[in-house]
């Protein structure tokens, strides 16, 4: 574990939590995409299948149930919340699961590392996550106002994101054979779609005003 | 080893 792989998973953890007391404390939804996190209770159930089977780290074990049991839960709060559910903008949140969801199994049937159910799911899941975040990229950029929790929540998820990639740099150098570019692929991808974001993320903050995505 | 996946990350 180096500090890169580590700070990444923190900043991923902070930007879960940055939602779940959120959306638990105002009690609202407002800005959030249902659909990004559906993707991600999926990309967590296909990717997590291992915690049957492997055992890496307590570490590694408890995250893994972290993400899982904090992704189902913000689910449950925006379909079934009496009042969160409310604040869900069904209308803006149009993104349509298969769009994604098809693509990307249909490439991991493809191209994998090896033909098993458990590896062609983990592979499923990488090429998901690295687009699951595109419909709260364009609910983002519907609402015209993102409120500030919902801003830094994208902003820590792009960081993590970003973070990973230097820890593979590091192991890349660190540790023999240390290379995979399935992962080195859709990693970049997923950091890339972040770029715009973090452009006007970082405008807003330099110029000290409200976070605005152009339409 | 070269054929090993990231399967220790999260």
């Amino acid at each position: 574990m180096n500090i890169f792989r580590l700070a990444g998973d923190m900043t991923h953890l902070v930007s879960v939590l940055v939602l779940l007391l959120k959306i638990h404390t105002i009690k609202s939804c407002a800005g959030i995409s249902l659909k990004t996190q559906e993707l991600y209770a999926l990309v967590f159930t296909t990717r997590y299948l291992d915690l049957f089977t492997d055992y890496i780290s307590l570490y590694n074990t408890v995250m893994k149930l972290i993400f899982l049991g904090s992704s189902f839960s913000i689910v449950w709060y925006i379909r079934r919340h009496k009042i969160v559910r409310r604040s869900y903008d069904k209308d803006q949140d149009t993104f349509r699961h298969y769009f994604i969801v098809l693509p990307c199994l249909v490439l991991a049937l493809l191209i994998h590392h090896k033909f098993t159910f458990k590896e062609v799911m983990w592979t499923f899941s990488l090429y998901l996550e690295a687009v699951a975040i595109l419909p709260q990229l364009v609910l983002l950029q519907r609402t015209r106002n993102i409120d500030n929790l919902t801003g830094q929540y994208v902003f820590l998820l792009g960081a993590y994101r970003a973070l990973y990639i230097l820890n593979w740099i590091y192991r890349h150098y660190t540790e023999p054979h240390y290379v995979h570019w399935i992962t080195w692929i859709a990693g970049i991808v997923q950091t890339l779609l972040y770029a715009d974001f973090f452009y006007y993320y970082f405008q807003s903050w330099k110029n000290n005003v409200k976070l605005q995505l152009p339409a | 080893n070269l054929e090993q996946p990231m399967h220790d990350e999260l």
